[in-house]
């Protein structure tokens, strides 16, 4: 409570109160995406916060306390960054000053990396009450629909952070797609390739072979 | 270029050029990379066998030479190459992320270290000379028997009033410095975390500069034994050393004292915060948060650039095969990791910005936001290393057998990348500092 009321922003909404959920989740609306994660943050930090006070009025000292609840710990702690990381993803995408059409790609990866985040970590959304069944099945189905969105700039999304063939040092991810023709020249630089006949064939093949 | 990956590229929906001048930092930072790649790709001092192909001690030798060559052809860069983040931009277009003996340690630790924890006169004395690169630093905190756990490090620097020296000194063989680049065999200075005793009360750990190679001929220092710690999963171009001290006396001013101080008379004087100490790890915590981003997008790049090239099965008898970028399963692997690449290139840009102000203020002297600071780039690096480690395995196994091969650059990237998950904190006790300060709030 002393970290919150003095600024540190970072943690400032485990301090409120949980808004009361709604019947139905909009998952189109990124803000509320950002609600969901909150929330899950919040539960599992209090939910470790109040095993350890339980492990502490059971006579552990607070030491003992945090070691048993480690487990639940780190998920929080886990949770936390998560919502760190989406949010801020949302943030960033609404102030930076971007044409409609870049904001709007970058808008479904958002969408997508925080639907992906709601389907993969189900069970900790639903264990806080945030989602039911029902409600996962459709975050499942709307990461599905929206794979073809992405897919017609998926290239050009890589291609835009622009790291040069010699960084990348892959023959499978050149710039140019030629990958065969170079796979085949990769090979051949293999020091087994230098000659035809390899040294180990005099030594162990052929005497194998003429036993 | 291949007609199919062409094909990708026309059909994209947005402008091309906005996102790439945001991605690397505004139209004049782009357009400087741009001649920064031109002018080391067209060195062709620079070019050199493919590593695939080397035993350890070729790629140690290889990547020495250009790394000394890069020292050398510092001045010539001009007023192209201004600031540190340039230069840290041509050192990676020189040495394909892989290890440069001359740098990486040296100005990722022990120069931010010096600048963080050494007086003015301490500054004077060694800043600038490694700056010059006239003496060579590596950071050795580390221990054979310790990691994370900074307060458990055995090493021990006990001072003497009487001729005004620490007395540096390892006590057991787990106590041996395990693990620092360029100790084994490059570097001829280390920054040495020791636990301070002064009037027989142990202090805590300090910061000590120690040479540890004669600057003549090179070699060890009396009452210092250093060596490489052998083959490693990764990494193989780097001397990773150990180094054992054998009490090795080093002056007063050899403690780095610019937030603690031992006085002449042994008066022990504490740094106005504790964790002061820890700033460095802090830093580079908050720059492998950027490390995390830029190395999943890497694996997304080669990894959806091959699948659109890649063509398997047949969706239905006759037709031809389909780009395996085109399967709902390839996506599902691929995209979201995409999208988790741009997640972090965001949560990078904030992880850095945010250590650079609180730094500042720090500087100022306003604690009041290092604590959250240290909780979130403790959770963040955990995090995104963790995403990241996994995700560039995802990729691999997205490339199919070819991933499997070292020309995919997968498997590389993947050994040079998961260290991050052990190294400045095991991820597991960095959740942990950052759980605790939820759980505090």
């Amino acid at each position: 409570a002393r970290e919150g009321s003095n600024g540190a922003k970072s943690v400032a909404y485990i301090h409120q109160d949980a808004p009361q959920m709604r019947q139905y989740v909009d998952f189109n609306d990124l803000d509320t995406i950002c609600k969901l994660y909150e929330q899950r943050a919040r539960g599992l930090v209090k939910f470790a916060a109040n095993k350890v006070e339980e492990e502490v009025r059971n006579g552990e000292d607070l030491v003992g306390a945090l070691n048993k609840v480690s487990v639940h710990s780190v998920r929080a702690a886990n949770a936390h960054c998560h919502y760190f990381v989406v949010k801020n993803f949302v943030d960033e995408i609404k102030t930076l000053e971007l044409s409609p059409g870049l904001r709007s790609v970058l808008m479904d990866l958002a969408r997508l990396y925080a639907l992906d985040g709601l389907s993969k970590n189900s069970g900790e959304f639903m264990e806080e009450g945030l989602l039911s069944g029902k409600d996962v099945k459709q975050c499942h189905q709307l990461v599905v629909e929206l794979l073809p969105k992405i897919r017609p700039n998926a290239v050009s999304l890589v291609d835009s952070y622009e790291f040069s063939d010699k960084i990348l040092m892959s023959v499978l991810g050149r710039y140019d797609g030629n990958v065969y023709p170079n796979l085949l020249e990769w090979a051949m630089k293999s020091e087994l390739n230098k000659t035809d006949v390899i040294p180990a064939y005099e030594k162990h093949i052929r005497p194998l072979l003429k036993r | 270029i291949n007609p199919d990956i062409q094909k990708e590229r026309d059909t994209r929906t947005f402008d091309y050029e906005e996102l790439a001048m945001l991605l690397n930092g505004g139209k004049e930072e782009r357009e400087k990379r741009k001649k920064i790649v031109s002018i080391v790709e067209s060195d062709r001092d620079y070019d050199g066998p493919d590593p695939s192909f080397m035993s350890r001690m070729d790629r140690f030798e290889e990547w020495m030479r250009k790394s000394s060559l890069l020292v050398k052809k510092k001045e010539k860069l001009g007023e192209l190459v201004q600031d540190h983040k340039d230069f840290m931009f041509y050192n990676l277009n020189v040495t394909k992320k892989r290890p440069n003996v001359f740098f990486d340690l040296h100005y990722g630790m022990f120069v931010p270290t010096l600048m963080g924890q050494a007086t003015d006169e301490q500054r004077a004395k060694w800043l600038i000379p490694a700056i010059n690169h006239e003496i060579l630093g590596t950071y050795a905190q580390t221990e054979m028997g310790h990691g994370t756990f900074l307060r458990g490090l055995e090493t021990t620097a006990h001072y003497d009033p009487e001729t005004e020296e620490f007395e540096i000194h390892s006590p057991t063989i787990s106590s041996i410095k395990w693990w620092p680049g360029t100790l084994g065999k490059t570097c001829n200075h280390a920054i040495v975390m020791a636990q301070l005793y002064t009037r027989g009360v142990c202090h805590g750990i300090h910061a000590f500069m120690v040479q540890i190679r004669n600057m003549e001929d090179h070699t060890s220092m009396p009452g210092i034994t250093l060596g490489d710690i052998g083959p490693k999963f990764g990494y193989n171009e780097n001397d990773n050393g150990f180094l054992k001290l054998d009490h090795v006396r080093v002056p007063r001013d050899n403690m780095l004292m610019k937030h603690s101080q031992v006085l002449e008379d042994g008066t022990y004087v504490a740094a106005p915060r504790k964790n002061l100490t820890y700033g460095t790890m802090t830093m580079v915590r908050s720059f492998i948060v950027r490390d995390a981003a830029y190395a999943l997008a890497r694996a997304c790049t080669i990894a959806i650039r091959y699948s659109a090239v890649r063509r398997q099965s047949e969706l239905r008898p006759g037709e031809p095969e389909p780009q395996i970028l085109s399967y709902p399963t390839q996506q599902h692997k691929l995209f979201p990791l995409l999208a988790t690449s741009y997640a972090f290139f965001f949560a990078q840009l904030h992880m850095v910005e945010m250590y650079g102000s609180v730094n500042e203020a720090v500087g100022k002297g306003d604690y009041s936001n290092m604590q959250e600071l240290h909780s979130v780039s403790s959770g963040l690096k955990a995090f995104t290393t963790w995403t990241t480690n996994s995700g560039i395995e995802v990729c691999r196994m997205s490339c199919g057998g070819h991933g499997y091969s070292l020309a995919s650059g997968l498997p590389e990237l993947y050994t040079y990348f998961t260290p991050n998950c052990t190294y400045e904190g095991e991820n597991t006790v960095l959740m942990l500092q950052n759980a605790r300060y939820l759980i505090k709030c």
